[in-house]
């Protein structure tokens, strides 16, 4: 995956990502496709979450998937999930589930609560940072106000980074793919230069949802993995999502 | 430094959507909280209840590659039924209603959901 937060020259902000997955899930040779991949993309929707017949928060979501992986609360935040690889993986967790040590937050179980419950950036930030997870993962989060923007990096148990936006310091971007900042990213799957490469020439007094768009289509940051590209603003709670394709030549990830 | 094969200069002119890279747009739904957990994906899930049995009989076909005993992958798929009764509500229920709707068993239903967990290493 690769995520977005963005703030232009007059302190707003924008959030977007591309959903990549289906890795080593089959490989269609017909559409040279991952099968997997592409059997994700008619199940996307776009849903709507409402009490008492207002909104509550929007997301871009999977068909039968009862968590969330991108969402916006209007007039509070922004949040997408990307997944973080590690050793002390997910499945640990699954294990320690299983055994019956049960304190801890299945991931999209918990941006899903956060979207339902948290009220502002700031609350958000806090459940995100402070809750014992299932699996490590980065939590992609924007706000409403100039510098609310962070990408928060979590083990299982512990917090390890938080990035924050800093316009003052010349940081009006944040881009995460899936690897820890301060490492560099694989050497056959880096989509963060090209993704910082893009937003670099796009400059800050002319970032918006559709300049952010073509960064997301631009390859490899768009590859055969990505399902969609999903874009948010937080202050009038807009969410637009479309299905992707990567014609060959196209990276496979 | 070698070039990323397949990377190419910044796109510019991609929004609104359209071209090779544009699948189309996406479905709308209203998810009611106020509705009982269970009933709540009813509408969405009976919808996309064909696409959702493709991705599954994809995924449990990949997996029965690896396990080819018909005994350990019915064990296997009671295990996953069983950690569906242990998933916290709300999504206990709402996992459970989807399966309902979409005449799906209820540990295809939950693996699909911790997808997350399984793929972090």
């Amino acid at each position: 995956c690769t995520s977005i937060v963005a703030e232009d020259t007059t302190g707003k902000l924008y959030h977007a990502r591309n959903l990549d997955f289906g890795l080593f899930l089959g490989w269609d040779i017909k559409n040279s496709s991952w099968t997997v991949t592409k059997e994700l993309k008619p199940l996307m929707v776009s849903v709507d979450f409402q009490r008492n017949n207002k909104t509550v928060f929007k997301s871009s979501n999977l068909a039968g998937y009862v968590g969330m992986i991108s969402g916006v609360k209007p007039g509070a935040f922004s949040l997408t999930l990307n997944e973080r690889f590690s050793v002390d993986g997910g499945y640990i967790g699954l294990f320690e589930w299983i055994v019956g040590q049960r304190d801890g937050w299945w991931m999209s179980f918990l941006t899903r609560n956060v979207l339902e419950n948290c009220t502002s950036y700031e609350d958000a930030k806090d459940r995100l940072v402070n809750s014992k997870l299932l699996a490590p993962a980065y939590f992609i989060l924007g706000g409403m106000k100039s510098g609310e923007g962070c990408i928060i990096t979590r083990s299982r148990s512990a917090t390890l980074d938080i990035w924050p936006l800093d316009t003052k310091k010349g940081i009006w971007y944040l881009v995460e793919t899936n690897y820890d900042r301060w490492k560099d990213p694989f050497v056959l799957d880096n989509r963060r230069d090209p993704a910082m490469k893009c937003l670099n020439q796009t400059m800050q007094e002319n970032i918006s949802l559709p300049t952010i768009y073509n960064v997301l289509s631009t390859k490899p940051v768009l590859n055969k993995l990505t399902v969609s590209t999903t874009l948010l603003e937080v202050s009038d709670g807009h969410i637009e999502t479309y299905l992707r394709d990567c014609p060959d030549p196209c990276s496979p990830w | 430094s070698a070039k990323d094969p397949f990377s190419e200069e910044c796109k510019i002119h991609e929004y609104p959507p359209s071209g090779p890279t544009y699948k189309g747009n996406v479905p709308k739904y209203i998810i009611n909280l106020d509705l009982p957990p269970s009933e709540r994906w009813v509408k969405l899930v009976t919808d996309k209840k064909a696409e959702l049995k493709i991705m599954i009989f994809s995924l449990k076909g990949m997996l029965k590659a690896l396990i080819h005993n018909k005994k350990y992958m019915a064990a296997l798929e009671n295990k996953l039924a069983w950690l569906g009764t242990t998933l916290p509500y709300p999504f206990d229920e709402e996992i459970k209603g989807i399966a309902s709707a979409a005449d799906i068993p209820l540990g295809d239903i939950v693996v699909f959901n911790i997808f997350y967990e399984i793929f972090t290493v």
